[in-house]
This record gives C-alpha cells, sequence and structure tokens, in this order.
C-alpha cells in the first residue's frame, strides 16, 4: 500500500521540494550567508495510502554573498565563485506534502569549503577569529565611525575574512554587519530596538588603511577611506567562534522520529556546529 | 501456453537523460 517513486531530479516535483528545503535552511540561519541550490542530487517520494507523501531530498547549496539579515532574496543573490573560496553544503531534507502543502519535518547538513582553486596571490579566507584580520574589521569599523553623523555603530558579526600578499604588506578584506549603538566614552552597546539600523559591510585595504562600504538594507552608503581622527577604540561585540571553523556553515538539525530517512554519516556530522533544538512541525 | 513477444524494433539510438543528479546551476 505504500508507494515508493523516484522522479527525475529535475522534475518540477523535486524542484518544488528543493525550493521549500533551500528556503527553510535559510531561514534557520542567524548568522552567516544564504545558500543557493546548486544541485538536486537525489530524491524519492513515499506516499502512504491516506495520500499523504514524504520527500527525502539530498541537495547540494552553495554560499552566496547574501547575509542572512539582509531581505534580499536568495534568487537576487550571487553565488560566491570558487576563486573567492566557495562555501558548499551537502543536505539530506525531509519533507511532507499534507493537503498539497510541503513543509520540511527533518534536515541535516555537512558544509565544505574549496581548496582545490587557492593560488599564490590571491585572497586566502582565514578563521573568523584570526586576531590581525579582527583587528581590521575594527579599524574598519572606526573609519566608518568617523563619517556617519550622529549615529555609531558596533559590531554584531564577522561574515568573512581574507588576506593576499601584497608589496606593502598583507592586504586584507573583511565582510561584517553592524547594527546602531549607544557608545559613552569608549563603550559601544548595540541598540536593542528591533529597529535599530543594521548593515553589512565591506572593507579592503592595508591593516590601518581600510576602505568600507555598507549597505544599510537597501540604502547604500557612501565608500569612505580612512583618513579621518581615530575615535576610541570599539569592543567587538563579535559573533563567537569556537575552534577553528573557517566560515560560517550551514546548522545541523535532527528529528529523531525521521532518522530512517536521513542517511546515516555520523563522521561527516561531526563537522555541522552544535545541533539547535529541533523545533520540528506538529 | 503461448508466449507473448514484446520484443520492440530499435530504429535510432537511445539517449536515456539522466535521473539524478539533476543539472549543476552555478558550478561542480
Amino acid at each position: 500500500q505504500i508507494n515508493v517513486q523516484r522522479p527525475m531530479c529535475d522534475s518540477p516535483e523535486a524542484e518544488e521540494a528543493a525550493l521549500v528545503a533551500q528556503d527553510y535552511l535559510n531561514a534557520q540561519h542567524k548568522h552567516g550567508y544564504k545558500y543557493a541550490l546548486n544541485r538536486i542530487e537525489d530524491i524519492k517520494i513515499v506516499t502512504m495510502p491516506d495520500g499523504n507523501s514524504t520527500f527525502v531530498l539530498e541537495i547540494d547549496l552553495l554560499e552566496t554573498d547574501c547575509h542572512v539579515l539582509d531581505p534580499t532574496p536568495v534568487a537576487n543573490c550571487t553565488v560566491r565563485p570558487k576563486i573567492l573560496t566557495a562555501v558548499e553544503g551537502d543536505c539530506d531534507v525531509v519533507l511532507k506534502r499534507v493537503g498539497g502543502v510541503l513543509t520540511v519535518t527533518a534536515f541535516k547538513c555537512k558544509t565544505e569549503e574549496s581548496r582545490e582553486d587557492i593560488c599564490v596571490g590571491c585572497f586566502n579566507l582565514l578563521p573568523l577569529n584570526d586576531t590581525a584580520a579582527l583587528e581590521f574589521v575594527n579599524a574598519s569599523l572606526i573609519t566608518l565611525n568617523n563619517i556617519t553623523a550622529n549615529v555609531s555603530y558596533t559590531l554584531l558579526e564577522v561574515g568573512r575574512v581574507s588576506s593576499q600578499v601584497v608589496s606593502g604588506g598583507p592586504q586584507y578584506s573583511a565582510e561584517f554587519v553592524i547594527v546602531e549603538a549607544n557608545c559613552t566614552d569608549s563603550v559601544c552597546l548595540p541598540l536593542s530596538d528591533p529597529l535599530a539600523e543594521r548593515g553589512f559591510c565591506t572593507a579592503l585595504g592595508l591593516h590601518s588603511q581600510p576602505t568600507v562600504a555598507c549597505k544599510m538594507f537597501n540604502i547604500l552608503m557612501p565608500v569612505v577611506d580612512a583618513n579621518n581622527t581615530a575615535v576610541p577604540a570599539l569592543p567587538p561585540a563579535v559573533h563567537v567562534h569556537t575552534g577553528s571553523l573557517r566560515h560560517h556553515k550551514l546548522t545541523s538539525l535532527h528529528d529523531p522520529y525521521l532518522v530512517g530517512f536521513l542517511s546515516a554519516e555520523s563522521a561527516e556530522s561531526a563537522e555541522v556546529v552544535p545541533v539547535v533544538p529541533a523545533v520540528v512541525d506538529a | 501456453p503461448a508466449t507473448l513477444d514484446l520484443t520492440v524494433a530499435q530504429t535510432g539510438p537511445v539517449l536515456l537523460a539522466p535521473v539524478c543528479p539533476g543539472r549543476v546551476r552555478f558550478f561542480k
């Protein structure tokens, strides 16, 4: 009485399920970047006698340059090319179709970064806790705060940091998220107001000479340079990264009731971020 | 008992699209 189908990976039902999975996975994140569907690896549809179906999907996702706080639809985001160290997510996703509506009920992801295209003279991704890179981010924030009138920002999260060897020393490239802050003396605290202004910034330059541009989620701020008077150093309220994480990874979520649908890859699961408590649809 | 021959004459090359994995949207 149970019907098992293996439709083509590029079939409409596979594409529909994969896009639901992509949006669901992106909605799980509070840090890092949105991921875009790259390829549907496999699909199986189990249809029960009551007509409800379970989709077991294996998909390949690629990191985009849109931060998860950026309201830009993932379809309009740019996938990072290999040369900029692409980050790939492989996910097993279980979805249920009840009454025609597809919902994700479980997933498991592992994340890997491309290493094969690293070249001499190119930007190389640095660990998010790299001291020199974080100093560069802090210098970028000071540069930014020097040119913003009546408003100060503090660091919410560092998204990416990379460096390149040039004649004047290491050149850094950084991406970070800022939030409006209340600053007194040398201490800045993020505004708790949910309407506090947030932005996604990119900085480029030598260690103490960053050029910064910020996108305040649809408002592009002017590019500035580092010729302003320095303000007191701001304590970085950086999203904490432990161990040797090099990038933001896809969250791993596991529904024990559907464990049979998810492939057993315990060794690979060790690479994912510690499991977030599952909040599964009833 | 009679048997039914279901053999169909093949007149051209068979091009079977791979079922899975699907197309690569960006790069492999």
